[in-house]
């Protein structure tokens, strides 16, 4: 169990690097165990350095790099031990657009081997889903679901 | 292995019986406020066997079940049942199967595994527990989490 | 000191009120003293009854649902007791299309007395402000505010 | 009241001096990921006398000084100073008055108003203490802690 556990730390934080580095354009993401002698019950710390920068405190990250930084070990993880489905909740609403656009190619790229299901207010985000449902509540507090096209969608949510 | 269909009733805030189909690729919920995507996030979550009530945001498993503006319109039981089309994770359950959780409100539970009745034990053994859904669900609260470092869960199930 | 509080309390109960049934076009939002009987020490609760829907749980609420709930008694203290400033950060990113309009609007009321700062990722926030600044980093790692028209941002962030 | 001017030098992302114009009505400050918009929310608060390093986002008080890529570009200090134009809140201070706070790698800080000297509870006791800005502030991460019913600080100040 220890070596089959390190072989995929390993390789998990291969992929970390390679995902952080397409999001943050450069820079390094890095697993650390903190008891490296004993792989099975340490506690796994993330440890970044973003390009261009000398510090390196996670505290300070704003609201959508430590988003981007957390999306990035997800996908790391699928990367190495691909789940069947991937099912997110508005993981996109901090990101600026340019992340945005960078997200969506890599759930493309996920979605090849992996159902993904994601929750959004995003426009961008909407046209870039294979397939749409809309929520709706025609009548008060009874949610409705509706497969749907964005246009069709614009003309139920008048004011959206 | 895809999911390809959810069905709820009586789930939070879907009264009778709602039918979403799915398929591979990508697919989008999108609506107002309050209209019900979270919750179908959450039906996922505890069809798979979770057991949280903060994870499915409510005080007790009752809330679970639909309340109607008028009592008498109130389910009297909820139930998630998913399809899954199977090719490489589960072989010994053929091409497809249903997995169903129902919750009355008098208290009983069911599990079902292709229509024969489990125990919820079978099905996290399943998904759960497997490491098969370990880090298939993220909304936003959890970010934090991460980052500081409670990564240790995902890797567990990882190797 | 106790006879102010209460007076103030009951006010602002009033307007979070008032606020609440504008953003969730009806229903009834409350503000309950733990501990009537020592107004100055007690906790103050939230008590919420959406129109339509006999549950009254807080934790049932959705996201936007909650960030509705707690922008209205922040505006309802703001419309008893003014403030000189009001400086939000990305307050709207939960809201769906239709809310943000609402938000923005109460947002325009609230500037005729109070000077307000926002910071968002929403176009139509964007477009509902008086003044825009935009935040580059031309050379890596240093932040250079720029004063911008819309149109301007647009070509500063290319894939924006 | 309204602030009139913010400038800040060797804050956080911010290396030399920037200098921001505010007016009344509502100003937006957009921007990329990690461009420094919630770096400006924090110069707000610790200007107006915030000691939580939590609130400021960082680990020692340190952190808010600039570093640049190269050290020997790094700022020996940071400092903030707004100009308020004051009509009905402080009459004593006369139409327009500013507020600096600065802080010395080597570790000492200053405080001025009017560009006379003061200490930190002069200007906590004009601004955080005195109410004014109890609800001034307001970022996603406290919508929580606002539903859970920890209002009261709030309302102390109300009052
Ligand atoms: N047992 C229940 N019976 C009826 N309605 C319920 C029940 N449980 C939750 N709800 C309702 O469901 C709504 C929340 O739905 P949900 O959290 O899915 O919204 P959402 O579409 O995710 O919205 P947002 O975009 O704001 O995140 C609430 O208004 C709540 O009152
Ligand atoms: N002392 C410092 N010296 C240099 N850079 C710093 C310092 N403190 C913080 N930073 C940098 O500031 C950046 C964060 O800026 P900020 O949080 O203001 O971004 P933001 O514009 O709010 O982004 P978002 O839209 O993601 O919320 C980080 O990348 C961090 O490295
Ligand atoms: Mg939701
Ligand atoms: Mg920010």
């Amino acid at each position: 169990a220890r070596e089959r556990f390190v072989a995929i730390f390993d390789e998990v934080k291969k992929e970390f690097n390679f995902v952080f580095s397409k999001f943050f354009e450069g820079g390094q993401a890095d697993l650390v165990l903190s008891d490296p002698s004993n792989p099975l019950t340490s506690k796994v710390d993330i440890a970044v350095r973003m390009k261009g920068k000398r510090l390196k405190v996670i505290n300070q990250l704003s609201g959508g790099e430590r988003t981007l930084l957390a999306v990035s070990l997800l996908l790391a993880l699928y990367l190495v031990k691909p789940a069947p489905f991937c099912i997110l909740d508005e993981i996109d609403a901090p990101l600026d657009d340019a992340n945005v656009v960078r997200f969506n190619k890599f759930l493309r790229d996920l979605s090849q081997r992996t159902q993904v299901v994601i929750i959004t207010h995003n426009r961008a985000t909407m046209e870039y889903a294979d397939y749409l449902y809309g929520l709706t509540m025609e009548k008060r507090g009874q949610s409705k679901v509706i497969s749907a096209k964005l246009a069709d969608l614009e003309k139920l949510n008048p004011d959206a | 292995m895809k999911i390809k269909e959810i069905k709820l009733y009586g789930f939070k805030s879907f009264p009778g019986e709602t039918k979403i189909v799915l398929d591979r690729g990508i697919t989008a919920f999108v609506g107002p406020n309050g209209s019900g995507k979270s919750n179908i996030f959450d039906a996922l979550r505890w069809v798979f066997g979770e057991q949280s009530m903060k994870a499915l945001r409510c005080e007790r498993i009752e809330d679970l079940i639909y309340v109607s503006p008028v009592p008498k319109d109130d389910a009297n039981f909820t139930e998630i049942s998913i399809t899954v089309d199977n090719e490489d994770f589960f072989p010994q359950f053929g091409g497809e199967f249903e997995i169903k959780r129902k919750f009355y409100r008098s208290g009983e539970s069911e599990f079902y595994l292709n229509r024969v009745r489990c125990r919820l034990q079978d099905i996290q053994a399943l998904f759960l527990n497997s490491g098969t859904l370990t880090y298939s669900f993220l909304e936003l609260s959890e970010i934090e989490k991460i980052i500081q470092g409670n990564t240790k869960e995902m890797f567990d199930d990882v190797s």
